[in-house]
């Protein structure tokens, strides 16, 4: 999953799907 | 006035479809109960116009709040180059530090139809991890 600090002491969560690449 | 974008990217699946996510925080001093309304509507705007689909319908659930998250959810239907698409979408924002800075994110998945992307899990799956505030009074 993404994890991602958004905010003062907040990280965003999200699952990625399966075979994903940052595009 | 004051909002910065602090998380772009976007994640492609071949044959399948692609998923992005967009984060911005500012400042909360011109908060109001009701201002979410016109933010998710801000937000809908600005992610439609990143899908990368002609969208033939796009339907938002009512606003809800929980767990000192704001959140609204948007499904819909549209046409990309390879074909039809299912759209998910989700805005969630969360107040959050001494100074209660909005936080503002926004996950939008587009499902080529009959694959088995599960735009609705993914979409599903964005949470916030961290201590969460409550709005600021008006």
């Amino acid at each position: 999953p993404i994890s991602a600090e958004v905010g003062p002491e907040v990280r965003l969560l999200v699952a990625l799907p399966e075979g994903a690449r940052e595009v | 006035p004051g909002v910065s974008v602090v998380l772009r990217k976007g994640f492609r699946v071949a044959d399948a479809g692609s998923l992005g996510i967009g984060c911005v925080r500012g400042p909360s001093d011109k908060w109001a109960p009701g201002v979410e309304e016109l933010v998710f509507a801000r937000a809908t705007s600005i992610a439609k116009g990143s899908l990368g689909v002609s969208l033939e319908r796009l339907d938002a659930r009512p606003i809800r709040s929980e767990n000192r998250v704001i959140e609204q959810r948007l499904s819909g239907e549209g046409t990309t180059g390879a074909g039809g698409s299912l759209v998910e979408m989700r805005h969630l924002l969360v107040f959050a530090g001494e100074a209660r800075e909005g936080v503002l994110c926004s996950v939008a998945c587009v499902e080529a139809r009959g694959a088995s992307l599960k735009c609705s899990e993914l979409v599903s799956s964005a949470s916030f991890q961290g201590s969460l505030m409550e709005p600021p009074p008006p």
